[in-house]
This record gives C-alpha cells, sequence and structure tokens, in this order.
C-alpha cells in the first residue's frame, strides 16, 4: 500500500481522463 | 481478440493486474517479463499508451490501465 500526495492523485486522475479520450478516439477510428 | 498482439496483451495483463493506485514500474514489468527486453517492453508500452489502452501515473516508469477503477 501506498500514500500518494493529493497532487500525485490529481495528476493520476488527470492522466487517466486523457487516455480514456484517447482510447475514444482510437475506437471511433476503428484502430 | 481485443487486436493486440502477444507480446501487448502480456504486458496489459500485467499492468491490469497490479492493485497499487500509483500502478506498475516499468522495472518491474521487465522483472516480471523476463524473456522480454527492456526495448521490447518500452515499445509496447509506447503503442499501449498511444492507444489509450494505459497512462503514466506518479512519473513516466509508472502505469496503470484505463480499464481499472
Amino acid at each position: 500500500s501506498s500514500n500518494l500526495t493529493a497532487e500525485q492523485q490529481r495528476k493520476i486522475e488527470e492522466n487517466r481522463q486523457r487516455a480514456l479520450a484517447r482510447r475514444a478516439e482510437r475506437l471511433a477510428q476503428g484502430t | 481478440n481485443n487486436g493486440l498482439n502477444p507480446n501487448q496483451n502480456q504486458v496489459l495483463c500485467l499492468i491490469k493486474s497490479c492493485p497499487e493506485p500509483q500502478g506498475i514500474s516499468i522495472q518491474e514489468l521487465k522483472q516480471r517479463l523476463s524473456g522480454m527486453s527492456m526495448t521490447i517492453i518500452r515499445d509496447v508500452v509506447d503503442f499501449l499508451s498511444n492507444e489509450g489502452h494505459i497512462f503514466s501515473t506518479i512519473d513516466e516508469d509508472h502505469f496503470r490501465s484505463t480499464d481499472q477503477e
């Protein structure tokens, strides 16, 4: 188990949202 | 078939199986995938990132899957 700072958690969530958007984009392109 | 090759599937599977909030490190991936070179692992990680299957977390060497909470 690890304790992430609020800033790290914020950054992780931001990167996750960006990746989800990219995944949706790729699926729309059919790749 | 999810369109990924065996190496890509193996790496993605390991990343998905890690329960840590910061995800799995590239060093740990290398340890678990002893038969895979670091060059291939980095290539696969780049591909999976570009496709939105995974994302970096606390730094550029830790990864999580977009499929897990």
